[in-house]
């Protein structure tokens, strides 16, 4: 995706891959990506958020990707 | 799924707005 740092991509494409009906975790997100860390992370989950890329679902620390489906 | 009704109807709710947001910045990019 275009406009988005290395990070940003990475988070998108973890999002994207889950394909449960309350999307991924941040941490699962946390825990497959351990060279981000955690501020990094929700920094990027936030902005990802803004830019309609992906949502939240059962609650504010769950994630699915609007490119999903 | 094991989702509720409700959380269901949250998560569409929340994938529309996403989708909203997301249409506004593309316009914005134009």
């Amino acid at each position: 995706v275009s406009g988005l740092t290395a990070h940003q991509t990475q988070i998108l494409n973890l999002i994207k891959s889950s394909t449960s009906a309350e999307g991924i975790s941040l941490q699962d997100l946390q825990s497959q990506l351990r060279s981000i860390n955690l501020p990094t992370l929700k920094k990027a989950v936030e902005f990802l958020s803004s830019e309609g890329h992906i949502y939240s679902t059962i609650d504010d620390e769950h994630f699915k990707s609007t490119d999903a489906d | 799924s094991g989702l509720t009704e409700e959380q269901k109807r949250k998560i569409e709710e929340n994938r529309k707005k996403a989708l909203a947001r997301r249409a506004e910045r593309l316009a914005a990019q134009q």
